[in-house]
């Protein structure tokens, strides 16, 4: 017994110095990168390696998503919702005087208390701008997109065709475009003379109101969800997981606006798993299996709606739900 | 979560925003 003690116990101090080793060293990285910003100097962002990325995507994050999502949806006794749901306040800095309602009682579970409704009169939208924020949050970065990267964050990108995978959605859109002549995939997605691509992404914190709207007037002729891992979206993830976006299990809306094309795309997170579209019934995300790389179509269009989905300018769109 | 848009406008498209700052629902990305 001692022997097989001895040589459990053995492997544990390795273990642990080769662990601090690490963390210690990765700090004093860190703490260097941030001592020659004071200074003025920029430090392009530390980006994980292959072999990091591969031992996060190790973690079950769907499955910890799906038993998060489960434990909440347990109905919380009625005198257990004030103290729970309080903490839950405090921790993330919510503002339940903008709720539609207010009384904490009324949340069955942390689930139905993540998909609270905002009063209407809480969020005016603005109208002298043509987009505006589909949602609360955070934003992490915006611009023009060029050479078909787009960042995720400053100096951090992600490719603009693994995000939004080929461009077969167009023959649904009728913008047939004579490929060969094409310089690249975003010269694809202009279809006006003149016109540039943009692109903004919006971090929505655990505390946020996690419904999304519509962000412009446009109509939504395509979708596309990509199954994919559930890794954490925050920003320090962010800057350190070079195209994150394209791991994470997501759901690209593509239309038209008024100046051509237009796309948003709803990307899922460790607690936010799940992704509801108002309109699409058939949408169903986070599921138990599904095969790495794949991505389903499903378009909006139809005989005797060639339309699509019209949506104006800051109706509901869809939300996020936990699990 | 996070929240991607991706569209097409016009050159002097502009976003009146800054990296990093809070926003909130229905207020203004940008505009021509």
């Amino acid at each position: 017994l001692n022997g097989a003690l001895l040589a459990r116990v053995r492997p544990l101090p390795i273990l642990l110095a080769t662990g601090g080793g690490y963390v210690g060293y990765d700090q004093y990285g860190r703490y260097r990168d941030r001592r020659l910003e004071s200074l003025g100097i920029e430090v392009p962002p530390r980006i994980a390696s292959n072999t990091q990325v591969a031992l996060y995507k190790t973690i079950p994050t769907r499955v910890l998503s799906r038993a998060w999502g489960r434990l909440n949806q347990v109905e919380l006794p009625t005198w257990l919702r004030k103290p729970v749901y309080s903490l839950y306040i405090w921790t993330f800095g919510v503002n339940m005087k903008e709720a539609a309602v207010e009384d904490l009682h009324h949340y069955r579970n942390l689930s139905e208390f993540f998909r609270r409704k905002l009063k209407p009169q809480a969020r005016p939208v603005c109208d002298s701008h043509c987009v505006i924020s589909p949602a609360d949050g955070k934003i992490l970065h915006f611009g023009r997109v060029r050479n078909c990267e787009v960042e995720q964050v400053k100096g951090v990108t992600y490719s603009l065709e693994t995000f939004l995978g080929p461009h077969t959605w167009a023959e649904t859109l009728g913008l047939n475009k004579n490929e060969d002549d094409l310089t690249s995939f975003q010269d694809l997605l202009v279809t006006k003379e003149g016109n540039e691509l943009f692109h903004c992404v919006v971090y929505l914190a655990p505390g946020d109101y996690h419904c999304f709207h519509s962000p412009t007037d446009w109509r939504v002729a395509h979708r596309r969800h990509f199954p994919g891992s559930l890794m954490s979206v925050n920003p320090g993830v962010a800057r350190w997981i070079k195209e994150l976006f394209c791991h994470n299990e997501r759901v690209v809306l593509s239309g038209e606006w008024t100046h051509g094309f237009f796309s948003l795309t709803a990307v899922g997170a460790t607690n936010v798993g799940s992704i509801r579209i108002y309109f699409d019934k058939e949408l169903r995300t986070n599921a138990p299996r599904y095969s790495k790389g794949s991505y389903n179509d499903f378009s909006y269009l139809s005989n005797n709606n060639q339309e699509g989905v019209a949506m104006r300018k800051g109706e509901h769109l869809g939300e996020f739900n936990l699990g | 979560s996070t929240i991607v848009l991706l569209f097409e406008a016009p050159r002097d498209f502009t976003f009146n925003l800054k990296p990093g700052q809070k926003i909130r629902f229905g207020e203004a990305l940008g505009t021509m």
